[in-house]
């Protein structure tokens, strides 16, 4: 079973060709590879409406989290997960500022916009869909290292 | 690290990459087995963080993420050759690609029951966490982080405050994607944002606000979901601009991009070019005032039913 408007025929093809199959040690019992699961779809019960009490645990547990949407998705979209990151409530609230990345004829382009907490950073991709890094790659990477080495956006 | 996962060659693969790459199977609770890929960073594997990614439906394979958004490898049109992908998150931190739950691309149970649910998913993640790392304790003090997009919004919270509670895997955060964290705040701000991009006009907005939220003070503040549980009028108007969003021919996960396949009107189809069936009722679980078409949901049961024609 498919998503809308999504293209996945070439994943496809590749993952189920058997030397792939073979390379990537997939076992004999496995199903032909889709790229969503009609049975797990269909078979899921969903137990919460919200994850306020998770992000309420991890917050006090001095995680660091970061929220990132890409601006034109409707699956998820942008407003929703700002308005669920600003109910938190985390410590020492900044201004909503613009960030920036260098695009591929080395000029300084807006990425998006950020508001950042004590733990916690929300983050648009502008122009980015649902699937930000297949959309906006390189603002993407950029925002990824960002967190993940702890510097500034 | 386990020699038996070690890819050594990739089909399709016409350059050496700058890693190394493991595939293989996570075990986790009543005999279901998690495939899962894991590459290493091209910069510093050995200090750089571990990070796990999870796509999601619920239902929907980690490697889409790895082959279509930021794994090293992009498959060509041809489904048969793989290029570089310049912008690779493997560049800055060791991937592991999951696929889960069992019944997810590669992944299976022996006894071939699917059906799951929020808690007993983060309970099996977990599980297969602790067999990736005791298949690669050289990666046990790493930092770590859980990362996924879409319905990972519930996969990624809920298996971080299960392992918050596990001493033995270093986690220090998160990362969420477009990802559902609240159902009713998904719903409210989907209609603004309809509005904000012209998708319903003055008239509509109009209604909504007087049948949703008759007494709200303000515009910026109303409460659609509330108000649907209130308002049959309100209900039936957020209805259409839910099948407006999700159903009428716009790609739902990027306003501005094209719909492969084209613009369908049709909530259930089987395209017999690509031979599957497409549904935007695939994402049912997102949505709780999109009225359930009972018709629809029946046929997405019965195109995952082997046994029926």
């Amino acid at each position: 079973v498919s998503p809308p408007c999504v293209n996945e025929t070439s994943a496809k093809i590749y993952l189920n060709t058997p030397a792939v199959r073979t390379a990537l040690h997939i076992a004999a019992k496995a199903l032909t590879w889709d790229v969503c699961s009609g049975p797990v779809g269909a078979g899921y019960h969903r137990l919460y409406t919200t994850m306020r009490p998770q992000y309420e645990k991890a917050l006090s547990r001095k995680m660091r989290i970061l929220v990132y949407n890409g601006d034109v998705d409707m699956a998820c979209n942008f407003l929703g997960d700002e308005w669920f990151v600003d109910q938190l409530d985390a410590k020492n609230p900044q201004q909503r500022k613009s960030w920036y990345y260098e695009a591929a004829d080395g000029t300084k382009q807006v990425a998006g916009f950020y508001k950042a907490f004590d733990q916690i950073t929300f983050v648009t991709v502008r122009g980015a869909g649902h699937m930000v890094p297949s959309d906006k790659p390189r603002p993407a990477l950029k925002m990824f290292l960002s967190f993940i080495q702890r510097q500034p956006f | 690290a386990p020699e038996e996962d070690l890819v050594t060659s990739l089909p399709g693969l016409g350059w050496k990459p700058n890693f190394k790459q493991y595939s293989g199977y996570l075990d986790a609770a009543r005999s279901r087995h998690l495939h899962y890929w894991f590459v290493e960073s091209s910069s510093n594997p050995k200090t750089d963080p571990v990070v796990l990614w999870m796509n999601g439906g619920p239902g929907c394979s980690s490697l889409h993420g790895m082959l279509t958004e930021h794994g090293p490898f992009r498959i060509q049109d041809d489904g048969k050759t793989l290029g570089p992908n310049p912008f690779a998150w493997n560049q800055v931190a060791n991937m592991i690609y999951l696929e889960a739950p069992a019944g997810v691309g590669f992944s299976y149970s022996d006894d071939g029951n699917y059906t799951t649910d929020d808690d007993e998913v983060a309970m099996n993640n977990h599980l297969a966490l602790k067999a990736f790392f005791t298949k690669f304790p050289e990666y046990k003090s790493h930092d770590f982080y859980i990362s996924g997009e879409s319905y990972g919004g519930i996969y990624v919270p809920t298996l971080a405050s299960v392992v918050l509670d596990d001493p033995a895997i270093n986690l220090k955060g998160f990362v969420v994607g477009n990802g559902l964290s609240d159902d009713d705040l998904n719903d409210n701000s989907i209609v603004y944002f309809a509005y904000y991009h012209g998708l319903i006009g003055e008239s509509d907005w109009k209604f909504l606000l007087s049948y949703c939220c008759p007494g709200a003070s303000s515009a910026s503040v109303c409460d659609f979901a509330a108000g649907s549980r209130k308002s049959q009028q309100c209900l039936e108007k957020l209805s259409a601009v839910q099948q407006l969003v999700w159903a009428s021919g716009l790609n739902v996960y990027n306003l501005y991009g094209e719909c492969a396949g084209g613009a369908l009107d049709r909530r259930f189809y089987y395209d017999k070019k690509a031979d599957r069936f497409v549904t935007n009722q695939y994402l049912y679980p997102f949505n709780s005032m999109l009225k359930t078409d009972m018709s629809v949901m029946t046929m997405l049961k019965l195109a995952s039913a082997k046994n029926v024609g």
